[in-house]
């Protein structure tokens, strides 16, 4: 017997919009931990970690380890269907092959509760190596999407490039050149707007834009977004997700053939 | 020309 519920409904509806588009269908894990996820997208060059820890639910009941395959797309039409303020609950009975998400408005007076069939789906598992990285950037997460964004118009490769001065995005394609220097600034008012550059190693590396404006469907989860790099291994993307765990993107880098 | 690496090139399978 699994039943989940979570007050803030609205997180699991910004998270799978924010994974919807990168990744088709994926085993949701739930154990005694949380609720959690780790899916590549179809060409495997970017991975996707969710972890839903149970503190954070109002109600965490979870038997025994279950996985739930789903189709992702399927899962946010259902769960487009339930109100900013809603009150979702996951419920599935052993050995069912169906997850049912039930809806509560905040006052009580509209319940409503939508069946879905569960998938058989047979997904790799990866194991992520702890990794020492040599630059992490923290930044309002509004501002990494402005500048994905901004980026992908004129180019589809970025290079981050990261020194003691600051962390410098830059793109070329057909039309031109464009390069974004973030400088490290902790005087602001609120520390979410601040961008903080931790461990500044030295650090270049190329990535897909496409896939980091994916990423950046998850702006509306969290006011900031770090960006751990290292040379020649992934990048980590990560949104936390208050007080209940975090969405993480890992992307492979291009490299020099 | 730049080469797109594999994500599972860098985890660990399994």
């Amino acid at each position: 017997m699994l039943e989940l519920r979570l007050v803030q409904g609205s997180l699991l509806k910004k998270v799978l919009e924010s994974i919807k588009d990168l990744v088709n269908d994926a085993n949701f894990d739930c154990s005694a931990t949380g609720f959690s996820l780790q899916a590549m997208d179809s060409s495997h060059v970017a991975l996707v970690a969710l972890l839903l820890r149970s503190e954070g639910f109002e109600h965490y009941r979870c038997d025994r380890n279950i996985s739930m395959g789903m189709n992702l797309g399927n899962m946010a039409k259902m769960l487009k269907c339930a109100g900013n303020d809603d009150i979702i609950t996951l419920k599935a009975d052993d050995g069912s092959d169906t997850v049912t998400f039930m809806f509560e408005s905040p006052t009580q007076d509209k319940i409503a509760d939508f069946e879905m069939r569960l998938m058989d789906i047979d997904s790799e598992h990866l194991g992520i190596p702890e990794a020492e990285y040599h630059a992490i950037l923290i930044m309002p997460s509004a501002e990494f999407a402005r500048i994905c964004k901004d980026l992908s118009s004129i180019g589809d490769t970025v290079v981050i490039s990261v020194t003691k001065e600051g962390v410098k995005f830059s793109t070329r394609g057909d039309i031109g050149t464009a390069n974004v220097v973030c400088r490290q600034n902790t005087t602001v008012d609120k520390p979410e707007e601040a961008t903080v550059i931790e461990m500044p190693e030295p650090v270049s590396l190329t990535f897909a834009l496409r896939y980091l404006n994916s990423f950046t469907k998850a702006t509306p989860l969290s006011n900031t977004v770090t960006i751990s790099l290292s040379s020649e291994i992934p990048v980590v993307v990560e949104y936390k997700i208050a007080e209940m765990g975090y969405i993480r993107f890992y992307l492979a880098p291009k490299i020099e053939e | 020309p730049c080469l797109q690496r594999k994500i599972a090139e860098y985890f660990i399978s399994g």
